[in-house]
């Protein structure tokens, strides 16, 4: 699964997330990341997330919308939505995978509870990086 | 204002042990090179959802991610994709599932969000959809990698299905 969040000088957020899903898959299963709330989702007043990783738990926790309320309802920051719902929300039920995301200030995470991620971030401050591991 | 770009692969167990350096540069250049195509819009003056799309895109045509090109493989041996997109400034939002043939799905669900009154199409209507828009279907062949193909061989037959960066199947049951 691949997927980017960014975050443009309007201060306009976006995200978009595409997969060929799981090795093996059977009978039309869909449920990687790429469903629209759940690891998928945008909105200027809180955050945008690209999730990946098992979509059915991402399914089940509504994970992309969950940051997104986090952020909207408990008055969290992006970092902490984030990773309330990837360390302890995904966790509790054995869901691996990781999740990036930006808001509109330009603000940026990309956290995941499994041993790796494939993952990069450039900003307009100069940062520039890309990692696979912790 | 600041502006950012973050991208991602796939998450799992990936064995450093099974990473040469050769292999870890590459995709490391992928994702510097999707970083680079969203970013320049983002320099430019392009709008978030833009800057996106062309990221995912670099990573749709990189055979080592798992999308577009070097998809995995179902248990048919053949490739179905998902792809979804979204837009914070309006909440505009498009998907599609379960698309074969399709170079890059994310441009069919960003068409999705824009052209017609709907969310979410799936399979043969989803392909139905992008013939009218004009979007290049491409042959199995395009998408076939051998990392992908071993992959799938060595599950080819049973009920066992994986992630796509992690190395041993899971054997566990979700939904």
């Amino acid at each position: 699964t691949v997927g980017a969040v960014a975050c443009d000088m309007q201060g306009n957020i976006a995200a978009a997330t595409s997969t060929g899903g799981m090795t093996n898959k059977n009978y039309g299963r869909i449920g990687d990341s790429p469903l629209i709330g759940c690891g998928t989702y945008a909105n200027n007043k809180t955050c945008a997330v690209s999730c990946t990783g098992h979509g059915e738990l991402f399914i089940k926790v509504v994970a992309a919308y969950d940051v997104s309320c986090l952020m909207e309802y408990a008055n969290m920051n992006l970092h902490d939505a984030m990773n309330k719902v990837v360390n302890e929300k995904l966790v509790a039920i054995n869901g691996e995978g990781g999740i990036i995301g930006v808001d509109a200030k330009g603000n940026f995470a990309l956290l995941f509870n499994s041993e790796g991620m494939y993952r990069g971030v450039k900003t307009s401050d100069g940062l520039n990086e890309v990692a696979i591991y912790k | 204002m600041k502006y950012t770009i973050a991208v991602h692969g796939g998450a799992g167990t990936i064995l450093q042990t099974n990473m040469t350096p050769g292999l870890e540069q590459n995709y490391k250049r992928g994702l510097q090179q999707a970083l680079n195509a969203g970013y320049s819009i983002l320099e430019n003056g392009g709008t978030a959802m833009d800057a996106a799309v062309a990221a995912v895109i670099v990573l749709e045509d990189d055979i080592l991610f798992n999308a577009g090109r070097g998809s995995v493989f179902t248990k048919k041996g053949l490739h179905e994709m998902d792809a979804a997109v979204m837009n914070g400034a309006d909440l505009m939002a498009g998907a599609v599932c379960g698309v074969q043939h399709i170079r890059n799905p994310i441009k069919l669900a960003e068409a999705v969000m824009l052209k017609t009154e709907h969310v979410m199409l799936c399979g043969d209507g989803a392909a139905n959809f992008a013939k009218e828009q004009g979007f290049v279907f491409e042959p199995d062949e395009y998408f076939f990698s051998k990392f992908r193909y071993d992959q799938w061989n060595e599950m080819k037959g049973s009920d066992a299905y994986q992630l796509d960066h992690s190395v041993k199947n899971t054997g566990k049951k979700f939904g």
